[in-house]
């Protein structure tokens, strides 16, 4: 068995969410925060028996369009007046995705 | 040392979190969302050595008890006049767990 | 590749965020509950190349100092006449450290 640990825009997550469940996977869902832009996210752990590993990776693929938008990324704790960077473009969208290995696996 | 995610109904978290605590297991707890109800759960994040893993999984089983519930699942994305399925059984209440391995622990 | 969960106390996190995202760490975070005081708490999941591990841990050494404080443990589950212990010291403000290494990554 693997856990999959999905990070995926909020924009995203409920149609993603759907596609995995209509496929018969199972997920647990929370409501996160990215490092860099400090904006809601939304993380979802999956887990599977490893055959399906590459099913789920293929529905985030698939729903997760990578798309970029112009940011400011928050003032750092030095203070607003020093570190105010200029806006980036960032790219957004996509889903970052870890596989673990799952040692156990226990239903009550 | 291996790392438990167990995700449990909130009805049972603290009655859980108490047993565990009592036991001298330390864990972390997360406010999650299931997949397919789309309701509040919990999930406990818990480092511990690997001798007590099992105990930690037979606190699991003791305290929570699987029951039957009649859910109608929410409508998905397609829109709610074509997919409202009818209300269907689930088994709700008990506990999925995964165990993984942990490679390096620190404590600052 | 590994993934570290880091639990910080929430003071800490925006400082120990500032200084993982300016050494070009990569992070998500979610807002937890401790077991034993049921205070919040900050923790960060760090995906990371297996030799920058060490360097997260430092900056997390080096911002999350280590401070005593007293508390009252909550009162268990069996009333709050029978279980509501003493005031008790517990050290606060370091931090909690799991490294898992990751099987499969991918960014879509
Ligand atoms: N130091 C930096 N310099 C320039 N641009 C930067 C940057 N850090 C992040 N970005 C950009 O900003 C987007 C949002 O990052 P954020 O950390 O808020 O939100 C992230 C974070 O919550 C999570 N994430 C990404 N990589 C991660 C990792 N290695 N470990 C843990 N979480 C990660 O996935 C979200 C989306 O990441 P994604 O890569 O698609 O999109 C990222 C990336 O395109
Ligand atoms: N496709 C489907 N068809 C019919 N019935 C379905 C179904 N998916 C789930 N169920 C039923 O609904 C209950 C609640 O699922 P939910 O996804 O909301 O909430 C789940 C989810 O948050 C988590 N979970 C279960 N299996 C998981 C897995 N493999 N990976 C990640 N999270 C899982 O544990 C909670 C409780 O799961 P549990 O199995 O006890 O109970 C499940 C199960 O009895
Ligand atoms: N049974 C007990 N008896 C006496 N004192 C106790 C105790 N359990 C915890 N403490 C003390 O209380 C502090 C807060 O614990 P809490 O569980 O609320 O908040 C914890 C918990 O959320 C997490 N954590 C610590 N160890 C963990 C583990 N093995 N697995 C999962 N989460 C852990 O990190 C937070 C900070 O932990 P830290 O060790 O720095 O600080 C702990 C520790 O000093």
């Amino acid at each position: 068995m693997k856990l999959i640990m999905a990070i995926v825009s909020s924009d995203d997550s409920r149609e993603v969410l759907n596609r995995l469940t209509k496929a018969g996977f199972r997920a647990t869902v929370i409501s996160t925060t990215g490092g860099f832009l400090r904006e809601g996210n939304t993380t979802l752990f999956l887990g599977t028996d490893d055959q399906k590993v590459a099913q789920a990776v293929d529905i985030l693929r698939q729903t997760c369009r990578r798309r970029t938008q112009w940011v400011s990324p928050l003032p750092t704790l030095e203070g607003p007046g020093l570190e105010m960077s200029e806006p980036i473009e960032v790219s957004v969208g996509g889903a970052v995705v870890f596989v673990m290995n799952v040692e156990q696996f226990v239903q009550v």
